[in-house]
């Protein structure tokens, strides 16, 4: 048995734990905060077999990695109600990351 | 040292604590939720020494194990008030899980 | 990689914190409860490299540890307003533990 103890973004939560349930895996969330940025994550503990750690690291990566998006960054008091914002910004979102822990003894009671 | 990261449910939660308090185990409580049923639950984090890891998960197994509870399952709006419940239903309650760790170094400051 | 999982005191958070981020470390931050006294305390975890591991302590024992500070105990009721307080209190504040975890694999998506 290892112990995966991964941190995801906020905005991950839901798609991660859906994938992870899809999956059949069980796991604990934790709310939490991030050291530099002090905005709220979700830490994961994710009991798991040797041959599981591929499969749920992949949907990490899947739902939870660093990405571009574009975001329409409208300040309300910025633009005239109705006018058109040619270029939105691309911002970077999600990013996580993940500890794999050896299990000495696992007991469910 | 060892590091024994347990869930328990959080209905066991004062009865565990106790226990663990009476032998005198020294822990930390965070507050957590199931991934499957998305209740609230409790993660314990105990550093105990090699030959207290046995004591301390028969505690989980006195306090925190599955087991089956009769409950007297009444829907408010389902039974005229005064009516007998001939039945109880039995449900299975509590729940526990815990991974042993190998702590390479403790330090207390 | 090590996991360093290490419990602080509430009113050490916002030093150690400072601490931390001054020097470069990464760090992820967990409220949690004290087993004994009940009172909030500060689950912090720390992914570093081994040689990092010293340093990282130093902080804990720079900002964390147990010392003793000499506080004025004033309960309202007990002293008229204005009158002087001859010997302040000294009592012992502060305290953390920290457990070196070994980590068989790291990924950041
Ligand atoms: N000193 C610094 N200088 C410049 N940029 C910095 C930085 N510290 C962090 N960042 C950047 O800010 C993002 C958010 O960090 P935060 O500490 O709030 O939130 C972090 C933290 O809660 C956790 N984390 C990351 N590395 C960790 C580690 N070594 N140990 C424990 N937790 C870690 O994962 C979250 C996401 O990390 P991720 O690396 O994806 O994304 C990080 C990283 O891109
Ligand atoms: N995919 C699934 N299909 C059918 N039934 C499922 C299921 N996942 C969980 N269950 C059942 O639901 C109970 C509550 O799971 P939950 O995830 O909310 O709450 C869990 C979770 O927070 C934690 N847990 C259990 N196994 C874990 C693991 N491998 N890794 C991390 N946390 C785990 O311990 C709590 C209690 O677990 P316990 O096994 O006693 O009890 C579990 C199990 O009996
Ligand atoms: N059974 C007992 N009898 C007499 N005095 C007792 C005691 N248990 C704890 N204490 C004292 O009370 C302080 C606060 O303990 P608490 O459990 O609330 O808060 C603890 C707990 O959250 C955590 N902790 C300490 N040892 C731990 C362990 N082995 N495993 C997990 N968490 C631990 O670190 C916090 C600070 O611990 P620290 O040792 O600096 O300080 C402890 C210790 O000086």
């Amino acid at each position: 048995m290892k112990l995966v103890v991964a941190v995801i973004h906020d905005r991950d939560q839901k798609r991660t734990s859906d994938a992870l349930l899809r999956a059949g895996f069980k796991f604990t969330k934790i709310a939490s905060t991030g050291g530099f940025l002090r905005e709220g994550n979700v830490t994961l503990l994710v009991g798991a077999e040797p041959d599981e750690v591929d499969p749920l690291l992949g949907i990490f990566k899947e739902c939870s990695r660093t990405r571009e998006q574009y975001v329409n960054v409208l300040p309300p008091e910025a633009t005239p109600v109705g006018s058109f914002m040619a270029n939105p910004v691309k911002v970077q979102v999600g990013g996580a990351i993940a500890f794999i822990l050896d299990v000495e003894r696992f007991e469910r009671f």
